[in-house]
């Protein structure tokens, strides 16, 4: 099965159609393998991303750099899978 | 074995004990609840839904509930086999669900993906599209709500096949939507289509794919500002009401778009629970409070359809 060690979610706020452009460069380059949760979105939605941990550095800088604002919903994606898994097997086993 | 019940509407289940499930509900109430096999998924599993309804007759006006269409929007399915189990404890006990199945029948697909849904237990939790293989590409699946014949490869799609919005080659070329299509044009009279997604707390009707208003959108943001505030008076979650393409983005080839544009007045699409902090990894504590307050809503909009069949 797909491990996601070290993988993020990072919840971007975007503020008009400014920043959401600014954010659509980073979302539409191939180069960070993101994984778009939840995409921009025309009431300013906050949007968010699975950003690979190998791609976190850079992702951040850009975010940085662009004055986005965004916070880490999901520290550890792989610790939520696993718990999700466990539960799963021991309400199979009950 | 039956009196038992020991499925755990709290927890995720695997595709057999979801459909272990249905058939037990099918069962437990065989005047109310039938399992019928709609067509099967590219890998050739069933595709099942469950039939509610009171009175014989092949037309009777009905409602039409997906789930699970994007395989990783876990919440979806796991309140849709909630919902079945409420429609047939409630019957005949709660006037609502008693008066709308004496005048509808009420289909539900638990599993609109049963391939994607699979591979999300098996190899990967993430993957959202069919499992189709492309002709042309090492990437694999189409995007099943992009794939509808409405609007079909318009804005809010992507022609390669690796994007997670890929529309497919043609419209209905994924098989499982068009079993779905197949079903509900040869049944002929459903009046509500309504679809469960994660997460963004939404809900949304016509169109997806064009910033034009659809003509009935006044009736249809009453009826969704009224299910939203039914929602809402559970547990206090707010949900965001509007048309698909300007709550969000331009979305084409969408199911709601297609449902609405084949005649299916009452068209809506549930974007559910959305706390902060899981994404599509909602613990399983909250399935059943997710569930409760979204068939406030489910219930709002049958009702309303209940007294405006057309």
């Amino acid at each position: 099965r797909e491990k996601f060690f070290g993988d993020q979610v990072f919840r971007i706020n975007v503020r008009g159609g400014d920043e959401i452009s600014k954010l659509s460069q980073l979302l539409n380059s191939d180069n960070f393998k993101l994984d778009v949760w939840k995409s921009p979105s025309a009431f300013s939605h906050p949007v968010d991303v699975l950003v690979p941990s190998v791609s976190l550095q850079p992702v951040k800088s850009f975010l940085k750099s662009q004055a986005l604002q965004y916070s880490v919903t999901i520290a550890d994606l792989q610790a939520l899978l696993d718990k999700e898994d466990e539960e799963m097997q021991h309400n199979e086993g009950q | 074995e039956r009196s038992n019940n020991n499925f755990n509407y709290g927890a995720y289940h695997s595709l057999e004990a979801i459909y272990h499930e249905m058939d037990n509900i099918a069962g437990e109430f065989p005047d109310l609840a039938h399992r019928l096999k709609i067509g099967h998924s590219f890998e050739n599993r069933s595709m099942y839904v469950l039939k509610f309804g009171t009175a014989e007759g092949r037309r009777r006006p009905a409602v039409w509930l997906n789930a699970g269409i994007h395989s990783r929007e876990w919440i979806s399915q796991a309140t849709a086999i909630w919902t079945a189990r409420k429609i047939v404890s409630d019957y005949g006990k709660d006037p609502a669900i008693t008066s709308i199945l004496e005048k509808m029948d009420i289909f539900l697909l638990p599993v609109a993906n049963p391939d994607g849904y699979v591979y999300t237990q098996t190899k990967n939790r993430l993957w959202r599209k069919t499992r189709s293989l492309n002709s042309r590409s090492p990437c694999i699946g189409a995007d099943p709500n992009r794939n509808w014949n409405s609007s079909f490869a318009g804005a809010g799609t992507s022609n390669n096949p690796c994007s997670e919005v890929y529309h497919g080659p043609h419209a209905n070329s994924e098989v499982e939507v068009k079993s779905v299509v197949d079903f509900i044009q040869q049944h002929g009279n459903f009046k509500c289509f309504i679809d469960l997604h994660s997460y963004s707390q939404l809900l949304m009707y016509p169109y997806g794919y064009t910033v034009n208003k659809a003509p009935d959108a006044e009736e249809l943001d009453e009826v969704a500002r009224c299910a939203a505030k039914a929602l809402a008076s559970l547990s206090g979650t707010k949900y965001q009401v509007g048309p698909i393409c300007t709550t969000v983005y331009p979305a084409s080839g969408s199911s709601t778009d297609w449902a609405y544009d084949n005649g299916i007045k009452y068209a809506f699409t549930f974007e559910l629970r959305d706390t902060g902090h899981y994404g599509f990894l909602l613990p399983a504590n909250q399935i059943i409070p997710t569930a409760e307050e979204t068939w406030l809503g489910l219930k709002t909009i049958m009702e309303h359809v209940r007294d405006h069949l057309y």
